[in-house]
C-alpha cells in the first residue's frame, strides 16, 4: 500500500481476479474450520454410520431426556476459551463366543487430548430369547501384551436383563480416566450365563448398534492476555 | 452494518459461501450444506471511524478525540467484524464417530471501523 493510502486487508481481495479470489477465500474458508476443530486434514470417511443407526441413536438419545429439558441441565455453559462436543461413537465388534460379546469404541486424539468429559452413557440393544431374568456382566477392559484382555480397575456391572430392549451405563468416569491414561480406545466385555440361553445382544442388526453417546469439553488455546 | 454492493468503497459487509458440495466436503460434514464466511472490506477515512454498527455516542467521542488531538496523530480506523455468530457443525471425525460442536465467531454479520 502506498505510504499515507489508508491501507485495508481485505481490499488485496479486491485487487484480484473473482476466480483468484474464490480461490483464496475457499481455502481460507477449509484452514479456518479444519483448524478450530483441531484436525490436521479432513478426515477420510472410509465407513459412513448408516441412516438407521444414526436416527436410532438420536431418538435414544432424546427418549432419555425428559421433554422440554436442555441437553444436559445443571450444566455450565461453555466459557471463554473452551468448546463444547456432543460425540456418538458406534461400536467396533471385536472377538465374541456364545458366552461374550467383545466391544470397541474409538475417539481421536484430538477429542482424547485436554477433553473434560461431561457426561458419557453406553446404550446397549437387549433381544432376550425366554421369560426371565438374564444376567449380565459388563467389564472394561485394556488389552495385555499377550494378546487378551485385562479388566480394567474399575471392575464389573452386572445387569438382570428381562426384556428387550435398550439398557444404559455411566462410562463418563471410565472415559475420563481413559482419556488420562491417554487411551483413545475404550473396550467392553459383555457376559452372559450361557446355561440360561444368552440375550442377545443385538450387534448384528444395523440399528441397534451399541454406542456411547458423550459430552465433552476441550479448552481451545487461545492467547494468554498479558498484563 | 452495511452490506457491500456494487462498488462501495467503505467499510460494509462483503457476503461469500462456501457449498461444502462443490469444495468435496460433504462427505464428512453432515450438517449444514455450507459456510457463510462473509469478511469486512472498504475503507475507514477518519470522519467514519467508529460508525456503522457501533452506538452513535462512540463515534461522537471518537471524532471529539480526533478534534482534540491533531488529525495526523490518530491512527487509522480499521473496517472490522462488529458482530459473529458461531458456526453449528455435524461432522465425522477420523474414527467415523459423529461430532456436533459450535465452532464460536466464525460468521461475520455486521462490519464497522474502530
Amino acid at each position: 500500500a502506498a505510504a499515507k493510502a489508508v491501507w485495508c486487508p481485505a481490499c488485496g481481495l479486491a485487487a484480484l481476479t473473482p476466480t483468484t479470489r474464490r480461490d483464496v477465500l475457499v481455502a481460507l474458508a477449509k484452514q479456518s474450520i479444519l483448524s478450530k476443530l483441531h484436525l490436521p486434514d479432513r478426515p477420510n470417511i472410509t465407513q459412513p454410520t448408516s441412516r438407521g443407526a444414526l436416527l436410532t441413536a438420536l431418538r435414544r438419545i432424546h427418549a432419555q431426556q425428559p421433554v422440554g429439558t436442555a441437553p444436559s441441565p445443571g450444566l455450565p455453559h461453555p466459557g471463554v476459551g473452551e468448546q463444547e462436543y456432543e460425540i456418538l461413537s458406534f461400536a467396533e465388534t471385536g472377538s465374541s463366543t456364545s458366552r461374550s460379546v467383545h466391544l470397541d469404541f474409538h475417539f481421536t486424539r484430538e477429542l482424547a487430548g485436554s477433553t473434560e468429559i461431561l457426561q458419557a452413557t453406553l446404550y446397549l440393544f437387549w433381544a432376550v430369547p425366554s421369560p426371565g431374568m438374564h444376567p449380565i456382566t459388563i467389564r472394561f477392559v485394556h488389552p495385555d501384551p499377550t494378546g487378551g484382555t485385562t479388566p480394567e480397575g474399575g471392575g464389573e456391572t452386572r445387569l438382570e436383563v428381562q426384556r428387550d430392549g435398550w439398557a444404559t451405563l455411566d462410562v463418563g468416569q471410565t472415559i475420563q480416566n481413559l482419556f488420562k491414561q491417554g487411551g483413545q480406545r475404550l473396550s467392553v466385555e459383555l457376559e452372559v450365563m450361557e446355561e440360561q440361553g444368552s440375550p442377545l445382544l443385538a450387534v448384528h442388526n444395523d440399528s441397534h448398534r451399541p454406542f456411547v453417546a458423550a459430552r465433552a469439553r476441550a479448552r481451545t488455546p487461545h492467547r494468554v492476555q498479558r498484563r | 452494518g452495511i452490506d457491500c454492493s456494487g462498488d462501495s468503497r467503505t467499510c460494509c459487509r462483503e457476503e461469500f459461501f462456501v457449498d461444502f458440495k462443490e469444495i468435496g466436503w460433504e462427505d464428512w460434514i453432515i450438517q449444514p450444506e455450507g459456510y457463510h464466511m462473509n469478511y469486512c472490506a472498504g475503507l475507514c477515512p477518519l470522519h467514519m471511524a467508529g460508525i456503522p454498527g457501533l452506538a452513535s455516542s462512540f463515534h461522537t467521542a471518537v471524532l471529539n478525540l480526533i478534534k482534540a488531538n491533531n488529525a495526523d496523530a490518530a491512527v487509522d480506523s480499521c473496517c472490522v467484524p462488529t458482530q459473529r455468530r458461531p458456526l453449528s457443525l455435524l461432522y465425522y471425525d477420523r474414527d467415523s464417530n459423529i461430532v456436533k460442536t459450535d465452532i464460536p465467531d466464525m460468521i461475520v454479520d455486521a462490519c464497522g471501523c474502530t
